[in-house]
């Protein structure tokens, strides 16, 4: 109850007409957002604890990646091997196509809960994304891979390991252009 | 190699014309349709805002000075290589890196840029029964006029008799008539423009009675259509004058020293009209209401054993 209390009020502060139509002074709008980013990041340490009712066991050290809009998730770009928790928030199965942000000479592995390997494909990011002023992030191309079938309500897990002495994935997939001023 | 770029299969697909990269053909249910999908930008009216006719455009008022201008060069020629290896009459090696299109067992895509401020991957996800476009417009220039950014979508002789439907918060649909308000007579509407923009938090529908035509947002935008056949959102803005109703700031946001830089995604449907309000109400559901990720770093898990 404390930790959804800050995301509760923020968002009674947005039901302002200035926070939904965007006419709120520039350092009002910054407050805006901090209040939103510093509520949200506070409500994550409940969805921890939800997910751990939920699977049973402790899951410990999860993270999350808000910039992952832009393209940019350290996690995903510096981790070798990491697990991905996707909740569903809905009442009904849905499929989730997933999009991770990674360097663009690496290839890795994605394995579902039961085990299975799952297809995934390497996407270079477009120059203009990846020269976004202000973006830091090593991630060139996005592996996206194909979440089926998400719970109604609940989640799946997926192992995703970096593969170091495999092949460089197909370059055809890979190609970047390296940065200009 | 370098055929021509197109997305998806006969039930929902695109194919990028030639010469325009404006242009495609849209294909839904085994039916064709020309497509033109381009970004453009309004400029902004400057003033004093003394006078009504000297209103400036602002944070509270969209006031568009004349026709909007493609931002884009219309007849650019799109790309279309792969990152293949060539060689050139002297032997050398070389590279060209693929523009458009991307193809895979997930997801295909065509990239595309318009110019250094305005891009967009136009994306068809296996098995999906929607388009996405996910733009990615500015910093835009910062040269003392104002725009106000949209993306088009117009299929032309689309006959919606000049009506479309707007979501009223993601709720039900509300019938829009081109220079027509329900409740007053309307008699002249000396902002044809923004008297016809509605606020579009979830979706915009066209439909002829047979078919529905339908682009979804990841976000509330203003959105209209002023033709037949035509929908258009706004997607950015960056202003140079106050409109003096209040805020008493132009609506100029920087960042980095440079104006914002925007990125965000529109779906687009099509099809017949008894199977896609089902496609679109479970699509804007899936993007509006999205799984949430978690991310768990290695510390015991190192193999699928350990994951279960």
């Amino acid at each position: 109850e404390v930790n959804i209390t800050a995301l509760r009020e923020t968002m009674g502060v947005m039901q302002h007409h200035d926070a939904i139509t965007g006419t709120a002074k520039q350092h009002v709008a910054n407050d805006y957002a901090r209040l939103l980013s510093e509520a949200i990041a506070e409500c994550e340490e409940t969805s921890h604890e939800i997910l751990t009712s939920l699977a049973g066991w402790e899951m410990t050290g999860m993270d999350t990646c808000p910039l992952t809009n832009i393209s940019q998730c350290e996690i995903s770009e510096r981790e070798e091997q990491y697990v991905l928790t996707l909740y569903n928030p809905l009442s009904r199965p849905v499929v989730e196509h997933v999009r991770l942000p990674v360097p663009g000479d690496t290839a890795y592995t994605v394995v579902d809960p039961d085990g299975r390997s799952v297809a995934v494909q390497f996407v270079r990011l477009p120059m203009p994304v990846v020269r976004v002023p202000g973006r830091r992030s090593s991630a060139t191309a996005e592996l996206v891979f194909r979440a089926d079938g998400l719970p109604p309500l609940g989640y799946k897990s997926y192992l995703i390991t970096r593969q170091t002495d495999g092949p460089k994935r197909n370059k055809r997939w890979s190609a970047v252009e390296e940065p200009t001023a | 190699g370098e055929s021509s770029a197109d997305l998806g299969d006969s039930r929902l697909g695109l194919k990028l014309d030639d010469k325009d990269s404006r242009r495609f053909v849209l294909y839904a249910d085994g039916e064709e349709y020309p497509l033109v999908q381009e970004f453009l930008y309004y400029k902004s009216m400057e003033g004093d805002n003394k006078r009504d006719n000297r209103r400036a455009s602002g944070a509270y008022i969209f006031r568009p000075d004349g026709d909007p201008v493609p931002v884009c060069d219309a007849q650019k020629k799109p790309k279309r290589f792969f990152g293949l290896d060539r060689q050139d009459r002297f032997g050398v090696r070389y590279t060209i890196l693929m523009d458009c299109p991307i193809s895979g067992p997930v997801v295909q895509e065509i990239h595309q840029e318009c110019n250094e401020w305005v891009s967009q991957v136009v994306r068809k996800y296996a098995d999906e029964d929607h388009i996405e476009f996910e733009w990615l417009v500015g910093p835009i220039p910062d040269d003392s006029i104002g725009k106000e950014v949209i993306t088009r979508f117009h299929i032309p002789f689309y006959q919606n008799n000049q009506t479309f439907y707007t979501d009223s918060n993601g709720r039900e649909m509300l019938k829009r008539v081109l220079n027509y308000r329900p409740s007053f007579s309307l008699k002249d509407n000396l902002e044809n423009v923004s008297g016809n923009y509605y606020p579009i938090t979830s979706r915009i529908t066209l439909t002829d009675n047979r078919t529905r035509f339908s682009v979804l947002n990841d976000r509330s935008q203003g959105g209209t259509s002023l033709q037949n056949g035509q929908i258009e959102l706004m997607v950015h803005r960056r202003l140079f004058f106050d409109d003096a109703f209040g805020v008493d700031e132009a609506l100029n946001e920087t960042a980095f020293g440079m104006g914002l830089v925007a990125r965000g995604q529109h779906y687009l449907t099509m099809g017949p009209v008894n199977k896609q309000f089902a496609v679109e109400r479970l699509l804007a559901q899936r993007k509006l209401i999205r799984p949430q990720y978690f991310y768990t770093r290695k510390q015991s898990v190192t193999s699928h054993d350990d994951l279960k």
